[in-house]
């Protein structure tokens, strides 16, 4: 985290808010809503709170302005500048203005207002913008399931540095962001795709491909705002040119990058008993047409070609592949190899003469 | 005289770059000293910085990630002081 310059802040904690305007692409109940949660997400964990006011000058005023509003940052249209806050202080100090040019949403499509409001009250508070690609004091707008959203740790750090510690019982935490080469770096899973590796995990995802050195962390919401975060299992379908992502019981199929349905699809429907909950792992074998789901101590084999599972399954995982206990993290295949990974550790599997012939560091792929 | 093909589209990306740097690196070019050295390009050392706080390969140079990052939308205030 970063603060402001000068490290401006707030000397009183009980500070005041007015909705100045609406937005015409949202509901006002909505608004309402939305920028309620927002201060919400800050006064959760500092010892701050904000009271509505509806008249009168209020320390800090929200508006949706367009294009030069007279504050010597005129907004842009469309895309681009989304909105802007000014750090704390009298007259103008601490306001929140957001483009009207932008279309503001309560969900994933436009620019969902209340991640906004929520950036932006972070430097009306007094931060500025971190270089934690994770935190919400990022500069660049990203979306995530409001529902799913947790104040990030770096977040927390920055705000509790200027106004100390939240006055309730309970210390919240929030998730961190992943670094790459941390060596007890672990997954959620792990898939090809058109030659490239994805590793996901939380609501991240690494990009991998063989031939360039570097390797790219996203948000999976940046490529697919209709997945979930925390992927539980992957795999690459070769001959269909699908990948299909598994979360609980649910399941996504992607063609490339797009997703080939707007709604997932139940595990169920491959064959699955109700008692199967959520799947741990996935690979699936091109040569065999066979795809291997891994669960708890156990795995199920199924044929994509016959689009059923096999009959005598599930075995116990550590029957047919030595070495590998149960709870596996992540699988896939790659030339002869199986890859498992549990926790911080990977195992290269040769399947050919069915042994471990290699233990390697999680992230092995990631040339740290 | 016709323009060069990929001539529009570089002089966009200067444009893009310049704004941006403008906007949130305090890149300021007509305040430069003329008795500055001129072996450092402001632009090269402004772009080195947003390279550096984005986590993107530090080239000094408008490569494709770096356009990428400054095409995206994002919040209006500067990423270097007020």
């Amino acid at each position: 985290y970063r603060l402001t310059e000068g490290n401006p802040k707030w000397e009183r904690k009980d500070l005041t808010y007015r909705i100045v305007n609406y937005t015409p692409d949202m509901n006002p109940a909505d608004v309402d809503k939305a920028i309620q949660n927002a201060f919400k997400v800050w006064s959760d964990v500092a010892p701050l709170t904000f009271k509505r006011i509806y008249d009168g000058t209020a320390d800090i005023m929200m508006s949706f302005e367009i294009g030069d509003h007279r504050d010597n940052s005129p907004f842009d249209g469309p895309n681009g500048l989304l909105a802007h806050a000014f750090q704390p202080g009298n007259n103008i100090g601490g306001d929140v203005h957001f483009d009207e040019a932008e279309f503001w949403t309560k969900g994933s499509k436009g620019y969902n207002l209340f991640f906004v409001a929520a950036h932006e009250l972070g430097h009306s508070l007094g931060l500025s913008h971190s270089d934690d690609p994770g935190a919400l004091m990022y500069p660049t707008y990203s979306y995530i399931e409001p529902n799913e959203f947790r104040l990030p740790q770096d977040d927390i750090n920055g705000i509790q540095a200027i106004y100390g510690q939240s006055d309730g019982p309970i210390k919240p935490t929030g998730p961190t962001t992943p670094v790459t080469c941390d060596p007890k770096l672990t997954f959620d899973a792990v898939a090809t795709l058109r030659g490239e590796l994805l590793f996901f995990k939380d609501r991240y995802f690494w990009r991998k491909h063989s031939q360039i050195p570097e390797v790219e962390l996203n948000f999976i919401s940046l490529l697919w705002p209709n997945l979930p975060s925390g992927i539980q299992a992957a795999y690459e379908n070769v001959e269909k040119d699908h990948v299909f992502l598994f979360k609980e019981n649910k399941y996504w199929v992607l063609n490339g990058y797009e997703l080939v349905y707007n709604h997932p699809k139940s595990i169920y429907d491959l064959g699955f008993p109700k008692n199967v909950k959520r799947i741990n792992a996935s690979y699936s074998d091109e040569n065999s047409g066979k795809t291997y789901f891994f669960v708890g101590d156990k795995y199920w084999r199924y044929d994509e070609n016959r689009q059923a599972m096999d009959q005598g399954y599930p075995r116990k995982i550590i029957k047919d592949f030595p070495g590998i206990g149960k709870n596996v993290d992540a699988v896939f295949q790659h030339d002869r190899y199986i890859y498992f990974f549990i926790g911080n550790r990977q195992y290269q599997f040769d399947p050919n003469v069915k042994r471990v012939v290699s233990v390697m560091k999680s992230n092995s792929w990631f040339n740290c | 005289f016709p323009v060069a093909p990929g001539t529009e589209d570089e002089d966009k990306n200067t444009q893009l770059v310049e704004n941006y740097l403008r906007n949130f690196y305090k890149f300021e070019p007509e305040k430069q000293s003329p008795f500055k050295n001129k072996n450092t390009n402001p632009l090269t050392e402004k772009l080195k910085e947003m390279q550096t706080f984005f986590g993107l390969k530090v080239t000094g140079k408008p490569d494709v990630e770096t356009l990428e990052v400054m095409k995206m939308s994002r919040c209006g205030v500067p990423d270097v002081g007020q």
